[in-house]
C-alpha cells in the first residue's frame, strides 16, 4: 500500500504543470525510496527524469513497488482543486485501478476527497547511462526562463555557446537576431542569483526552442537551474527538489 | 538547416 503525505499541495501542483505539457500519460513508480517518473514525449526528443524522495513527504509509506498510471491532463484537473497549503496525501493499493487524492485545509475541518482512475500504460524504460559533460551552467530559474522566452520569439532554434569567460544564448531569425550574454559571477548575499560556469571543452550546440519553453515550465520548482553540455549529445537541465530533482534530457539540433 | 536529433540515438532501451 502507497500512503504519502505532504505538508503542502503545492510541491506536486508544481511537478504536474512542469511536466504536463511535455507528456499526457506517464507512469509514477513508488518505491520505498519515493516516487519516480521517466517519460519521453511524443516526438522523443525531450526526456524527464523526477525523483520525489521520501524526505519530501511529511509521513511516507510503500510497502511494495506501486505502479501508477496516471493521465496528467486529468490529475491537473484534480490537483488544482487544493489549495496550494493544504496537506495533499495520495493513497493507493497494491494493485489498484485508482489513487485517491485527499487535500486537507490546515485551518478549518475541511477534508476533500478525489478518486482518479488509473491506466495500464506501457512504457519504454532508457537507460541513461552516467553522461559525462563538458560544460556545466547554474543559474537563476527565471533568468534562463526570461532568456528563452525573449529569443523564442525571433526563432525556432536556441544556440547554448560556452566558453571560458562567459555563456551565450543566442537566436537567428528570418527578422532579426538576438542574444544574451552571462558571464559567471558570485552573489555572496543571495547565492541563488550567482552564476557559475564550469568549462572542460568550448560548447556550442543548437536545441528546439519549444523544447526549452517546455523546460522551464519548471522553474517554479527551484530558484536555480543546471544546464550540463556536452558536445554532440543531449543537454541535461536540472531542477532540484528539497529531496530529488526534475529533470530533462534535450537531444540538440545538428547540421544536415 | 539543422535537423533535430532524437533521444533513441543516445539512449538504449531498458
Amino acid at each position: 500500500m502507497l500512503e504519502g503525505k505532504f505538508e503542502e499541495s503545492s510541491l506536486m501542483k508544481k511537478v504536474v504543470d512542469a511536466i504536463k505539457d511535455s507528456v499526457k500519460l506517464c507512469n509514477f513508480n513508488c518505491t520505498e525510496h519515493g516516487v519516480t517518473v521517466q517519460a519521453v514525449d511524443d516526438s522523443r526528443v525531450l526526456l524527464i527524469s523526477l525523483l520525489i524522495g521520501e524526505a519530501s513527504f511529511e509521513e511516507y509509506r510503500c510497502d511494495r513497488n506501486i505502479t501508477l498510471g496516471i493521465d496528467l491532463e486529468s490529475f491537473n484537473k484534480i490537483i488544482k482543486n487544493g489549495n496550494s497549503s493544504d496537506f495533499l496525501t495520495l493513497i493507493a493499493e497494491d494493485s489498484p485501478d485508482n489513487v485517491l487524492i485527499i487535500f486537507e485545509d490546515k485551518k478549518k475541518d475541511r477534508v476533500s476527497e478525489y478518486s482518479l482512475k488509473l491506466m495500464d500504460l506501457d512504457s519504454d524504460f532508457l537507460q541513461i547511462d552516467d553522461m559525462e559533460f563538458d560544460a556545466t551552467i547554474t543559474m537563476p530559474s527565471s533568468e534562463f526562463a526570461k532568456i528563452t522566452r525573449d529569443l523564442k520569439t525571433l526563432s525556432e532554434s536556441l544556440q547554448i555557446i560556452v566558453t571560458k569567460e562567459n555563456v551565450k544564448f543566442s537566436s537567428d531569425g528570418d527578422f532579426g537576431t538576438g542574444n544574451v550574454v552571462l558571464k559567471g559571477f558570485v552573489d555572496m548575499d543571495k547565492p541563488d542569483e550567482s552564476i557559475k560556469i564550469d568549462m572542460a571543452r568550448p560548447i556550442n550546440l543548437t536545441f528546439g526552442a519549444k523544447y526549452i519553453a517546455d523546460i522551464v515550465k519548471g522553474t517554479s520548482l527551484s530558484e536555480s537551474v543546471t544546464i550540463k553540455l556536452a558536445d554532440k549529445s543531449p543537454a541535461l537541465f536540472e531542477y532540484k527538489l528539497p529531496s530529488g530533482f526534475l529533470r530533462f534530457y534535450l537531444a540538440p539540433k545538428f547540421d544536415e | 538547416k539543422k535537423k533535430q536529433a532524437s533521444l533513441m540515438a543516445f539512449f538504449g532501451k531498458k
